[in-house]
């Protein structure tokens, strides 16, 4: 099944 | 010194209803644009962007930069406390460790104020960066809410496709399959029961139907919801709140290992 992925590899922090 | 003054207080009703499910504790931003807040939810899987504009606002004091955290559960206790129809204003002073709420009813004849502890959150604001989206659709909100509730009875997870001819949203579970697909039809009487769809090119995503779901509890902000598709980009799920801004959920995509 496909794996659930988080948003820290899209938005960067600041 | 904050001082805000919100006419249609159930905006802000609506609003905690909207995201008191997936975010726990947020920092609400104040500044001379607006009321904002970015917070993620525990496991960075979703986000939420609220702004509402400072010119919103009946009477808008921000005299300097303010953060103020806050629990979103402890917050919508109190703004269940406001009537429908009531006025909302927000104080706090200066350094102050509280927030205060203050609802006036229509006709003045009830004022009740409700103070609420402040909390010191450390949370990372994250930069957001412009994206182009392969394809841009809009439609009634309360279809999309609609179409999610189903299809969460019989799969947990939802691939929207986006095609010329429409958006298909597509489950599977231990008990079968679904496909609904949505036709573009902006020949209806209102512009809000449209379904509008851009697209430059097909995309294709997954996502937790579990997440989908709470966000369409912003639901009664919007007639109408906008979901902006790219690959390997979140989605963005957003609810125009009329005059004032928007509440915008991003949400990662499933990808195949």
């Amino acid at each position: 099944p496909p794996k659930q992925g988080t948003l820290n590899k899209f938005f960067a922090g600041n | 010194m904050l001082e805000l003054r919100l006419v249609q207080g159930s905006l802000l009703k609506k609003v905690l209803e909207a995201i008191k499910d997936l975010v726990n504790d947020a920092n609400f931003d104040c500044s001379a644009t607006g009321f904002s807040l970015q917070a993620m939810d525990s496991s960075h899987v979703a986000l939420v962007a609220l702004l509402l504009r400072s010119e919103g606002f009946e009477h808008y004091r921000c005299d300097r930069n303010l953060s103020m955290g806050m629990n979103l559960g402890n917050m919508a206790k109190m703004l269940k406390c406001a009537g429908n129809d009531d006025i909302i204003t927000l104080k706090a002073d200066d350094g102050s460790d509280t927030v205060t709420f203050m609802f006036e009813s229509p006709t003045q004849d009830k004022i009740s104020d409700f103070e609420m502890k402040l909390m010191d959150i450390d949370s990372e604001h994250l930069g957001i960066p412009e994206a182009e989206y392969h394809a841009i659709v809009r439609m009634p909100s309360s279809e999309f809410g609609r179409i999610c509730k189903d299809l969460s009875s019989i799969g947990d997870t939802v691939v929207i496709s986006v095609t010329k001819e429409g958006v298909k949203f597509s489950t599977r579970g231990d008990i079968g399959t679904a496909n609904i697909v949505c036709r573009q039809n902006n020949t209806v009487d209102k512009p809000e029961e449209a379904t509008i769809i851009e697209m430059t090119e097909p995309v294709s995503l997954t996502f937790a139907l579990r997440y989908m779901n709470s966000f369409t509890k912003a639901t009664p902000l919007s007639s109408i919801v906008t979901l902006s598709l790219s690959s390997d980009l979140p989605v963005v799920v957003e609810y125009k709140i009329a005059e004032m801004g928007y509440i915008r959920f991003y949400l990662a995509p499933k990808i195949e290992e």
